[in-house]
């Protein structure tokens, strides 16, 4: 049956949908049939697909909000291979309406768990926050993956996130395993670039046999190169794929894809 | 007395930290005794420059949650005309603290009233949300810099955003008015880029004669071009002007500020 991946990182812009997006159809080109949930009410990943918001079907908050929907009404093909539950912006009533609800961080798995079976792979879009939402997502995952830029700053958000994520596998989900960091917007040239890489190795590496969530968790390779093809494909509605087969953000996220893959049935 | 910016946007990643610290030094350099303050809980404006959390010296946490408190108690030197009211990651509390409070929205404000007259100019980096932290800023400020990526998806969330500067417009701040759009990290060669730029422009000149608070507001000039030297210096705790000052990162914000200062005394 699916398993499931939760892209997150409370840090705003740090290419959470980019690689949500083409990471889903990179792995819908190898064989894997791939639903991609956008939990974000921003709807990033859905607009990068092409996807109108329609009033005449259900989306990823009708889901939630109703839990006798049967949530692949609220289904859309995106592709061969690739299915997305499409999120509105009236997601973005969701956290306050679920928080005092009971099965409040439970709706997002008993959703999926209806869906499992028609797919190989489930990638959730997280928001930019560690609310109701990423909640959800972080209750039903398999694995983690934290899309980070190798910049400065960027270290000092991750301990707030693998927090979170102790919180969860420590509570609901103790399955829950952090596959690893996806490096977005990598750029060789950039001085702080590989001491900021070293720093993420060396903290990851000595998390080896504690049996923390992020025990085992890797930087993924390889590193996603900037590359302006990348933010240009979501004005008109494509995958990498579609936009630009013969780029380097094409040839990056086709090797994430593979390297992924090889995880993702790991726990 | 001193002319307050706020630099939001709730989008994160977008530049408002690196234009909040870089056109602070470049208006500083200018001759304008100018205050940074740091609103945001990630605290990385005042990393950007290097300060260091000191549990001897009070912070803006401090300052919000205590208003019997000299607010100058709190204001570290950073350079030659430039003062930074640094934050730490204790203001994480700073919202759900104030929220019970009467004068919740206020608080920020009061604190500027008490140090303005050793001001020119005051620039708040507000946190990636419209949160309260944002809210007090919008309260107080008299105009407000959008810093934003000419990327299509950066277009849907700035409608939300001026509904919220309407909003303390037509409450607590009839004063506030939009002064601009900065554009960040800007790449000329993106096939999107001149599209989003002139919807901003029809968007910003359509507003001619509205009264609304962006009646007014231009995409400022120069954008600032992309630039790794910038995304280089908060590792060393410097501005582009100390770390690299002939790189494209510190003409196109020395010349922001010169843009910023023709308009700081318009309203
Ligand atoms: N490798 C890359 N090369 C060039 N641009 C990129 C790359 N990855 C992401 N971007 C651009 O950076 C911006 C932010 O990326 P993205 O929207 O994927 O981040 P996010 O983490 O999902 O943001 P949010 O927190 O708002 O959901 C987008 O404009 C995107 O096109
Ligand atoms: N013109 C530029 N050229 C290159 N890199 C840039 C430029 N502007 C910003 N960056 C980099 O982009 C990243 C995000 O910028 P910044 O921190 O200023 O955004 P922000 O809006 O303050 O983010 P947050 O929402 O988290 O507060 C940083 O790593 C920064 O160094
Ligand atoms: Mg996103
Ligand atoms: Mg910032």
């Amino acid at each position: 049956t699916a398993r499931t991946l939760a892209l997150m990182n409370q840090k705003g812009g740090v290419g959470k949908t980019t690689t949500a997006v083409n990471l889903a159809a990179g792995l819908a080109r190898l064989g894997q049939r791939t639903l991609l949930i956008d939990l974000d009410p921003q709807a990033h990943a859905s607009l990068h697909l092409g996807i109108e918001p329609d009033e005449n079907q259900p989306s990823v908050y009708d889901v939630l909000m109703d839990p006798s929907l049967d949530p692949s009404s609220a289904i859309r093909n995106s592709g061969e291979r690739l299915d997305v539950l499409a999120a509105e912006t009236d997601l973005a009533a969701a956290e306050s309406e679920l928080a005092p609800l009971a099965d409040r961080t439970s709706r997002l798995g008993n959703a999926i768990g209806k869906l499992a079976h028609h797919y190989d792979a489930v990638l959730i879009d997280c928001p930019p926050s560690l609310g109701l939402l990423t909640i959800n997502a972080l209750a039903c995952a398999h694995q983690v993956l934290i899309p980070m830029q190798a910049h400065f700053l960027a270290l000092h958000g991750v301990g707030k996130l693998l927090e979170t994520v102790k919180m969860l596998s420590g509570s609901v989900n103790p399955e829950l395993r952090v596959m690893g960091i996806v490096l977005c917007a990598y750029d060789a040239q950039a001085s702080h670039t590989r001491e900021v890489v070293a720093d993420l190795d060396d903290f990851l590496s000595s998390a080896a046999g504690t049996g923390e969530p992020w025990d085992g968790a890797r930087v993924l390779g390889p590193a996603i190169r900037r590359n302006i093809k990348l933010a240009e494909c979501p004005s008109f509605g494509q995958t990498i794929f579609e936009y630009a087969p013969g780029a380097p953000g094409a040839e990056d996220y086709e090797a994430l894809a593979r390297s992924v893959l090889d995880r993702l049935a790991s726990n």
